[in-house]
């Protein structure tokens, strides 16, 4: 059975895809099964795997408005042991169409019940905001992922994405945790990384992991060349960091 | 009369509301009386300007649906010449609330029609979607800022944003064109900035600023003392290149 973690935070630009894609490509490396769902019209995860969006037909929006099944949406990526369920830009329409819906929020946990993943891991990247495609992946997820730089507007938005996860945990999803929260784009030379550092230890003590993610530039290229860090340079820090990451999760995945 | 620029692009952590803020200040510093718009629920201009979020009412949510007028909502900051409709955490329920009402794009843009404002510019900080909230910000301005990184992720959203904007134009803002682009956090050292700069320039010839801001931790430690940077730390290179922004705009809207 697939451990599912949704990579959300309504902050933009805080590295959700970064992580999504890179996380899901270190657990492939790592032996794993893992499938990466794109839940955001950007497309980002989706064209940072090397698909180009809206070429791949079904894609998520096709499945979420019950065009197509979960599995008639599944691809495989150039990188072995990783699949994905692309974006398409249909994917902006869907908050407006399913808002009239019956059970609008919980069409992907649904799906999830209905369909047999032969994948170890499912990680679903969302848009930065607290809209119907991130309910719908909290909704169906095990655990969330909160990825956050260590600056001031994302450490203002924590409290709204906390007060969320207790609303969909107290109505559709009783068993979501979350599974910690993930410094990126960290720079140990400020002292407004080190002062919104300290204050997440003391509130949200053992969530924020061990491993952070250094701001480092291999990381933005990859991207552009639609391949995970492991793919692109491994000998890069941004490498090694999302390895590190990898390994903290497995441990903690493995040991509930 | 004012004129009115909207800081818009779905693409997260691009700048928008570091750029709303500070271009404001630097506004009124030269003089005018200025605006500022929170039309994200985050709240985030709100905070960057001293106010707290959800203590000011009524806040934009009251006056999109309705229940206030757009004057009641204006209050002064601690910054000379610079006013501020706050936002307010609510504001995450109107995207559904209007998606069901007649006219619900334009709500913004018939306020603008019936409030005498004595303010020269007003500027709005939109949420990262093409959600209800940002097209009641682009039915209703003059002209779009477009904030943008350069990466690769940045580049990819530019199409999906003018597409918007060109929809927009032909529906309900016929006047509706783009101030400009502006680059944010650009570090000169990296081969992936120019390789986008020079991208951006060669398709979007004349509309790409000739002033970037770059990379500057005091932009980001402002927003936490609630001050523009112009207030913070006026000898910061994040104050000298948001004023050389305003200059540079503020010639092209008067040689309008
Ligand atoms: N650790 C890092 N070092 C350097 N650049 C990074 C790092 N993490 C992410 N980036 C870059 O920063 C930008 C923002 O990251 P990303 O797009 O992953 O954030 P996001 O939270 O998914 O954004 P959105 O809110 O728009 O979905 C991207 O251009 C990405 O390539
Ligand atoms: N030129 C800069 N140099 C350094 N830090 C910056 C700069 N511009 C913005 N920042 C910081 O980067 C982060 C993202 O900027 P900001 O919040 O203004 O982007 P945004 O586009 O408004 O984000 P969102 O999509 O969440 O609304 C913030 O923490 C901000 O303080
Ligand atoms: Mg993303
Ligand atoms: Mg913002």
């Amino acid at each position: 059975v697939a451990d599912w973690i949704a990579i959300a935070n309504q902050k933009g630009g805080v590295g959700k895809t970064t992580t999504a894609i890179n996380l899901a490509a270190a657990f492939a490396a790592a032996d794993c099964r893992v499938l990466l769902v794109d839940c955001d019209p950007q497309c980002n995860a989706t064209s940072g795997v090397g698909i180009l969006p809206g070429a791949a037909r079904p894609s998520l929006y096709e499945v979420l408005i019950g065009e197509a099944p979960l599995q008639d949406a599944i691809v495989q990526t150039a990188f072995d042991g990783l699949d994905a369920v692309p974006a398409s830009p249909d994917l902006a329409g869907a908050n407006v169409e399913l808002a009239l819906e019956h059970g609008r929020a919980v069409r992907l946990r649904g799906l999830r019940g209905e369909t047999a993943l032969p994948h170890d891991f499912v990680i679903l990247d969302c848009p930065p905001a607290l809209d119907l495609l991130t309910l719908n992946a909290l909704a169906a997820t095990d655990t969330v992922l909160i990825p956050m730089h260590c600056e001031y507007f994302a450490l203002e938005g924590i409290s709204a994405i906390m007060r969320t996860l207790d609303s969909v945990k107290a109505s559709v999803n009783p068993s979501l945790s979350v599974e910690g929260i993930l410094l990126t784009m960290y720079d140990r030379r400020t002292t407004l990384t080190k002062q919104v550092d300290s204050e997440l230890r003391a509130h949200f003590n053992g969530l924020v992991l061990d491993t952070v993610i250094p701001r480092n530039v291999r990381l933005a290229e990859a991207p552009s060349h639609g391949k995970p860090i492991l793919q692109y340079d491994i000998r890069s820090k941004g490498a090694e960091s999302y390895l590190a990451a990898a390994r903290e999760i497995l441990a903690r995945v493995r040991s509930r």
